[in-house]
């Protein structure tokens, strides 16, 4: 799509092959609303636009003969720089059970994502244990005691249903006593603007020490991104992100706005229900899907 | 004059931005601004925030629905895709419903979810409202059929069906909701009278891309925007109010019973200036 808006813009350049700043501006201008339909937060979208023009009216680049390729190829460029260098996530820390957090808002996929991130974790040899610490909302706790039995995946559930720190420090317990490796602790959905239970993120910290913090977040999130992403990590220090439903048709512009506002890579994408439904995230492919 | 002009500029483009970071959208923000820009520049009249807010509050009063047909049991399908709230949702309405005087039945047509039957059990007990759910097998359309024929032997007067979160993208899925459309259509005349597209507030363009398929295939007539108790304005709905027509009937506040409320316009378009 914006490859085509491009074709357009210098098309209507006629016979004139080489760049003017003036072109570049109308070429800029698609690029934000590319950017913008796209749900990429409207500040993230001025910042990195800004980016793009001081690469773009370099002389190499207006007196190219492909002036359309050379802009699109600083758009991609740049995004992908964005979504920056992959990492490890659950490298070796020496540190055992290593303890990965699930966090984000309410419905974003965190209860399926534990138990994909367990059955992953399996698959790669490793002995996940499963714990739930939400007491709060109806059946989460049965949730994800039934994806754990439906996968045959460890799930501890301990008598303790009134503190989420005191469960997880159970599950702690539970993993050092039986030899499990890695600790899966799957938290309530919360409002980042909900002070009483952004604390509790503290106290879950606090009383197991975690090696990862996944905030997960879905595809389909517009402008907001920023907001509820910035406040997570302003309060609990995200180490990785996880974009579910990845597998609708959102254009996840929402992505960028995590990265950029977070400033740490997004490790896998959910792309579905099922178990096996999750990916390592792969950041040119997000790009492509984002320009559309 | 040219001072003014500029100001005016400036203004404008304040409110775009404002309306941008909401959700509305680029296309429903630039067909709201063109239409202001002309009677602003025409008139020179009242400041353009207010015209702005005249011409949202006109996109989001819905005309008053016809008054319900009497059917027994009236039947609300309450859709979306997933994680955007359903289940809360229905037993919220029901607790709603109950407290205008209506006799509720609900309805646990999601055989999917892990837990999804307990979780709408819980709040069915909250609100002190009977619970229809499979006999066995589990084809959501039969245990449509059946909370029909419970409402009417139990003498309720309206069932409020959970239904399974589904991507719009997902075709077996959809056919699925026209199945269930098919049956309750059967069973009662009109049926369902009342289908509630559940919108996450959060969501992006991708909500009009949603609201369109599920418009087309399940029927939705109304809008349920959910967590709106968080900093996301939903405004997607507004662009949705512009190129589909559909109302926004109520809002959710918060994950408690109560907290489901009728949708005010105007309280609205306030919380998004804000
Ligand atoms: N299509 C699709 N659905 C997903 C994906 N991840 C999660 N879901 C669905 O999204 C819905 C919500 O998932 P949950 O795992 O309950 O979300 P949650 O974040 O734990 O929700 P809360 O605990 O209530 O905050 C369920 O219907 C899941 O099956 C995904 O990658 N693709
Ligand atoms: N803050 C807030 N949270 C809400 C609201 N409505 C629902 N939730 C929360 O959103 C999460 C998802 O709610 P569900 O009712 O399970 O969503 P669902 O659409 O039935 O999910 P699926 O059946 O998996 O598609 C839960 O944690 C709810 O408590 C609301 O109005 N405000
Ligand atoms: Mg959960
Ligand atoms: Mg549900």
């Amino acid at each position: 799509v914006l490859g085509n808006r491009f074709r357009d813009i210098f098309a209507g350049i006629r016979g004139e092959v080489r760049l003017t700043p003036a072109a570049v501006e109308a070429a800029l201008r698609e690029i934000r609303l590319a950017l913008l339909e796209a749900d990429v937060n409207f500040k993230v979208v001025k910042a990195f636009v800004a980016r793009v023009r001081d690469r773009a009216v370099d002389r190499k680049v207006l007196d190219s003969l492909t002036p359309a390729q050379q802009v699109v190829g600083i758009v991609r460029d740049e995004l992908l720089a964005l979504f920056g260098k992959q990492r490890p996530v659950f490298g070796a820390t020496g540190r055992r059970p290593q303890v990965v957090l699930l966090i984000g808002l309410q419905g974003s996929g965190k209860t399926t994502t534990a138990a994909k991130l367990a059955h992953w974790l399996r698959r790669q040899g490793r002995r996940p244990l499963l714990v739930s610490v939400d007491v709060r909302r109806p059946a989460a706790v049965e949730q994800l005691a039934v994806l754990g039995s439906q996968a045959d995946l460890a799930v501890h559930d301990p008598a303790e249903r009134e503190s989420a720190a005191a469960r997880a420090r159970s599950a702690v317990e539970q993993a050092r006593a039986d030899g499990f490796d890695t600790v899966i602790v799957d938290t309530a959905g919360r409002l980042h603007v909900d002070d009483v239970l952004m604390s509790e993120l503290d106290e879950i910290a606090a009383a197991v020490d975690p090696t990862e913090r996944l905030y997960v977040a879905d595809a389909m999130t517009g402008q907001d991104a920023v907001k509820s992403a910035g406040e997570f990590h302003r309060r609990a220090a995200i180490t990785g992100i996880v974009l579910t439903k990845m597998d609708g048709d959102a254009r996840g512009g929402a992505a960028l706005s995590i990265v950029a506002v977070v400033g740490v890579p997004i490790v896998f994408s959910g792309c579905g229900e099922r178990l096996e439904d999750l990916e390592s995230f792969a950041p040119d492919r997000m790009v492509s899907r984002m320009l559309g | 004059n040219e001072g003014a002009a500029a100001d005016r500029r400036a203004t404008a483009d304040s409110i775009e931005e404002v309306l941008l970071e909401a959700d509305v959208g680029v296309a429903a923000a630039a067909r709201i601004m063109a239409g202001i820009d002309a009677e602003a520049a025409a008139a020179g009249g009242p400041p353009l925030r207010g015209r702005v807010r005249r011409e949202m509050l006109r996109i989001l009063s819905a005309p008053p629905p016809p008054p319900p047909v009497a059917a027994s049991p009236r039947v609300v399908l309450v859709v979306g895709v997933n994680g955007t709230g359903k289940t809360t949702t229905v037993g919220k309405l029901a607790a709603l419903l109950q407290r205008e005087g209506a006799r509720p039945l609900i309805c646990a047509a999601d055989t999917f979810r892990a837990a999804a039957i307990d979780q709408l059990a819980a709040w069915a007990q909250r609100a002190g409202v009977d619970m229809v759910k499979a006999r066995a097998g589990g084809d959501p359309a039969a245990i449509v059929y059946d909370a029909i024929d419970a409402a009417r032997a139990r003498g309720r007067d309206v069932v409020i069906v959970d239904t399974a979160g589904r991507l719009h993208t997902r075709s077996d899925l959809m056919a699925e909701l026209e199945k269930i459309r098919r049956v309750a259509s059967r069973a009662v005349a009109g049926a369902p009278h009342d289908v509630l597209l559940a919108l996450d507030a959060t969501v992006g363009q991708n909500g009009l891309v949603q609201a369109r398929q599920f418009l087309e295939r399940a029927g939705v007539n109304g809008i349920v925007l959910t967590k709106i108790d968080g900093t996301a304005k939903g405004g997607i709905a507004v662009a949705i109010a512009c190129e589909l027509g559909l109302p926004i009937r109520y809002v959710g506040v918060g994950e408690a019973l109560e907290d489901l409320l009728p949708f005010a316009p105007d309280a609205y378009v306030d919380a998004l200036f804000t």
